[in-house]
């Protein structure tokens, strides 16, 4: 997606081999306009299917899900990290590891908000190791839910989770695709 | 806010005394064309103002924030409750005491992302004690800003935070004003 590459370049600041900052847009302050065309751009992508449901995960994927939500006439559902005051429902829940802080988290869903009628596109805003990914995914598994595929704002190609979900037979729509962060520059798959 | 009401009516669970779960549409579940209504409502509200900047707090007030971000044109901050992997700037930090969990908790704002010449609306979900909404307004003093107002969805009346926030001489526009959840019903101020 050209619009968000101009915005990865312009303003994306590499940390290290393996992190990009996209803070200025993505990742506290937010681009309201950039995130439109960003629900707009998942929602072409997947126009090919029929979605029922955005599924997301707190906090960064919320906006690129809302958006395409607004464009498809779905409604949108964030899996919560922690307990929340009235997440008092039955829950679906999942295991996320955190390769980086050594540790696992638990993702809830209410069963409320997927069930097996749905048709489900998975929405986050970075796709790293995955573990995030396939824990929103073990959740629709467990709802019963179809997984239309996912849609990713910003995939480290370099590493290896879209790679193996892809293999397990996931589509991936990735909107920015990097292939490298080496000496502090951004290099794209294309 | 009409539309906001009839959806409260028609979905929200009264939990107890002093808790309105409205999962189902603004903090689990999401209803993007409401949130989209929503935004329009609080930049019509704000109309008479210049805004150069929305500022909210994870989780639920992103939603609700970028869609008036998107209407005014103006960029989205959400403040962090928790570290995040590119939180390495300079910040801003408040504490905000949780009476319910009895513990203080830091929110963070990056330096970078509100400065002297913004004029900011706080933008949240709920507003009860209004220790959040304190917050906020202390990170933006300290970045020397404008505090033009704050935009709540669903503001509890019968708690404190609103009258001693607007003795103070906070403009807060509400768009549901909750008179009492007594008896599992919801009353409206109006
Ligand atoms: N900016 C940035 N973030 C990255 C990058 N790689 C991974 N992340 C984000 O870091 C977080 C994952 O960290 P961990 O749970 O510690 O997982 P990991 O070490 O196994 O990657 C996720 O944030 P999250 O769940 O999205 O958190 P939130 O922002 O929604 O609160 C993920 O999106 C990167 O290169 N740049
Ligand atoms: N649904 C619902 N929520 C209420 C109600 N009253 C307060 N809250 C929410 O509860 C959370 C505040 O809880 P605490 O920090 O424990 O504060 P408190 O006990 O002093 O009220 C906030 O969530 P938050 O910061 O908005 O969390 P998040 O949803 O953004 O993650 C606030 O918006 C209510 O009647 N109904």
């Amino acid at each position: 997606m050209k619009l968000l590459k101009e915005k990865i370049e312009q303003e994306g600041e590499v940390l290290s081999d393996v992190v990009l900052k996209v803070d200025s847009f993505l990742n506290h302050q937010i681009d309201p306009f950039l995130m439109k065309e960003i629900g707009d751009e998942f929602a072409k992508r997947y126009s090919d299917q029929i979605i029922t449901k955005v599924l997301t995960i707190e906090s960064s994927g919320i906006a690129p899900a809302t958006f395409l939500g607004l464009t498809l006439g779905a409604p949108v559902v964030f899996a919560r990290k922690r307990k929340s005051l009235t997440l008092t429902d039955n829950l679906y829940t999942s295991k996320v590891h955190s390769f980086t802080k050594n540790e696992t988290n638990e993702i809830s869903v209410s069963q409320k908000f997927i069930t097996a009628d749905d048709n489900v596109v998975i929405i986050d805003d970075f796709l790293a190791n995955g573990e995030a990914l396939k824990g929103l995914i073990d959740i629709v598994n467990q709802a019963g839910a179809t997984i239309i595929g996912a849609g990713i704002v910003i995939e480290k190609g370099f590493q290896q989770g879209g790679k193996a979900l892809r293999e397990q037979g996931l589509r991936i729509e990735s909107l920015a695709n990097i292939k490298s962060l080496a000496n502090g520059k951004v290099e794209f798959y294309d």
